[in-house]
């Protein structure tokens, strides 16, 4: 699966980092 | 929906809680327009499985929206926001499931997101025996918690305490979030015993039920990974995604 930073989840990721939601 | 008032001994964190409810209809109105398919203008027909798939994808997706909103939650950081959600997503779907079904009331059938209605004869002959089997241990669930009367204060309480059921170590604000934990438990526990005083255990009760709630999502991870080994896991699946991140 796509993986983030240190090994998280990125849909996850994307979902809580307010800088990705802005985009 | 059922109408709530405030009142007398409903503790101010279930107040908030309640407040920060979804609405049901915005919810299934959102993932049902999720569900179709885009180009056709009509709804999307792919297997019933890969549609449950993006089902469950798009309700965990109103989950995350859920947390955001939340007291405390929006005060951590992104890290310890992932590292809980990793800990508890799939029992948070799972209780999702259980509170529809109560709602319902039916115990022939259940109710998905999107409001349609499956007779529990066409799970059995569908389904395969074992998402049948899950779907029947969470009918048994939804029973118990029906006899408890499960009411929604005590329902939005025990969502908050899945969210942040996990031990402070693994987290980088232990102190926020042990005193969400301390604040939620002791909120329930002063709820029942106001609300119900008759059922002087209610507390201790509710709190073995998310046991069960645990194990059943244990149980739903393992058919989860099965059905992902057998390739018929839909591509880009938020759920495996979540199935597969490193744990704490």
């Amino acid at each position: 699966p796509c993986q983030g930073a240190a090994g998280r989840p990125a849909i996850l990721y994307a979902l809580l980092s307010p800088s990705v939601r802005a985009v | 929906a059922e109408p709530f008032s405030g009142g007398p001994g409903v503790p101010e964190l279930i107040l908030q809680l309640l407040q920060l409810e979804p609405d049901e209809d915005q919810v299934r109105a959102r993932i049902v327009g999720c569900l179709q398919d885009p180009a056709k203008g009509r709804p999307d027909q792919p297997a019933p499985f890969g549609l449950l798939c993006r089902m469950a994808d798009q309700t965990f997706i109103s989950i995350v929206d859920w947390a955001r909103r939340c007291m405390v939650f929006k005060e951590l950081e992104v890290a310890d926001q992932m590292t809980l959600l990793q800990n508890c997503w799939s029992e948070l779907l799972v209780f999702d499931h259980i509170y529809r079904q109560i709602q319902h009331g039916k115990e022939g059938s259940i109710l998905l997101v999107t409001g349609q209605e499956v007779e529990l004869t066409t799970v059995a002959a569908q389904a395969g025996s074992l998402l049948h089997g899950l779907v029947l241990r969470a009918q048994e669930l939804v029973l118990q918690l029906h006899a408890l009367q499960l009411d929604r204060q005590e329902f939005v309480c025990l969502k908050f305490l899945i969210l942040f059921s996990l031990d402070v170590k693994f987290l980088n604000n232990h102190s926020l979030v042990k005193d969400a934990q301390e604040k939620a438990n002791a909120a329930l526990l002063d709820y029942t015993l106001c609300h119900y005083p008759h059922c002087g255990d209610k507390f201790q009760q509710l709190l073995l039920c998310l046991v069960e709630v645990r194990a059943l999502s244990m149980q739903a991870k393992e058919y989860l990974y099965h059905k992902h080994l057998g390739n018929e896991m839909p591509r880009n699946n938020l759920l495996i995604e979540m199935l597969q991140a490193k744990q704490t």
